[in-house]
């Protein structure tokens, strides 16, 4: 027997100006599915049925990017993605362009457990959630009002933000305090936009 | 991005990645998350699920990489990951958890900093984003 171990992540960038509470809020999520994770590893569990459990609570808690909380867009809709692989056989699974599936890394995992392939896209994925029996919602389900405000700022500056959030306080004071910010920051940018305005993730 | 690499008690070891891509993206755009090599990876060496810029985690298969550096290069898995992180990005931004069949854990990231937890059977546990 080996000794078992556990990583997630939300996302890598982080705005250095996040809220204390953003960020506390985050750490919770993150220790919640760490010990959610790890106590299933100490009974046993197969890393494979680990490692989607925790991605779909993941996926549910809109604090990250994935699933409801997903990013935007530019229709304004969620078009989600997913991929999951065990190391035993190197079996994989993926999915892209799913807009009703509630957890896309369950469909993945299907992909993987119970079809011939390895990646189903757009239409063809969501035919293949139907067909397994996943729980499918409304493409509102995935999309919050933090999200709207932050596909409005990506939209007036004309850039595509990378996998990133934005506090809506932050979108107020995206002016003076991110020019302010800017040169706190030597300038650091990331898709054409201060450092400052990016939030978790 | 989310995501999350487990190896368990029997030495198996698994990733998943899971996103809503790039906010005011075109529609169809595809990133790495769902690309086995790119944005996840697992064998019986690793597993690895990684975050950032998807372009350039797909120009340098990134999750693909840490495992070649551990299986070709020898490599023990932090230093694979510091590699494919510092050397094989380019100007890329990304980050990556890991963990290997020998019950380790590492990651690593070139952003300022990661949203990210890791804990093993001895007992180690830690959540942080910063450095």
């Amino acid at each position: 027997m080996g000794a078992w171990a556990i990583a997630v992540h939300g996302g890598a960038g982080v705005d250095p100006m996040l809220p204390e509470e953003r960020q506390a809020a985050a750490k919770r999520l993150l220790a919640r599915c760490l010990e959610l994770g790890a106590a299933a590893l100490r009974s046993g569990a197969l890393a494979v049925d680990v490692v989607e459990m925790v991605v779909r609570e993941l996926e549910s808690d809109p604090i990250f990017n994935s699933g409801r909380g997903s990013a935007l867009t530019a229709r304004g809709t969620a078009e989600m993605e997913a991929s999951i692989m065990d190391g035993r056989g190197r079996r994989c699974g993926a999915v892209s362009g799913v807009t009703t599936v509630k957890n896309p890394v369950s469909l993945a995992r299907r992909v993987m457990d119970h079809s011939p392939h390895s990646y189903l896209a757009f239409h063809g994925a969501e035919e293949f959630a139907r067909e397994q029996g996943l729980e499918v919602v409304n493409n509102d389900y995935f999309i919050t009002e933090e999200n709207l405000g932050m596909l409005k700022l990506a939209k007036e500056a004309n850039a595509i933000l990378f996998d990133y959030r934005v506090p809506l306080s932050a979108k107020d004071s995206c002016g003076a305090l991110a020019g302010a910010a800017m040169s706190a920051e030597g300038g650091l940018q990331m898709n054409g936009l201060p450092i400052s305005i990016y939030a978790p993730e | 991005t989310v995501g999350c690499v487990a190896v368990d008690i029997g030495g198996g070891c698994a990733a998943a990645t899971s996103t809503g891509g790039l906010m005011n993206k075109k529609c169809g755009r595809i990133g790495d998350s769902p690309l086995i090599g790119a944005g996840t990876y697992a064998c019986k060496v690793c597993a690895v699920s990684c975050t950032g810029e998807g372009e350039a985690i797909i120009r340098s298969t990134l999750a693909r990489d840490v495992a070649a550096l551990m299986e070709y290069g020898g490599l023990g898995l932090q230093a694979a990951v510091d590699f494919a992180i510092l050397e094989r990005l380019d100007e890329g931004k990304a980050g990556l958890i890991a963990v290997s069949g020998n019950g380790e854990v590492a990651y690593g990231f070139n952003a300022n900093g990661m949203f990210r937890g890791c804990a093993t059977e001895d007992g180690f546990m830690e959540v942080a984003i910063w450095r």
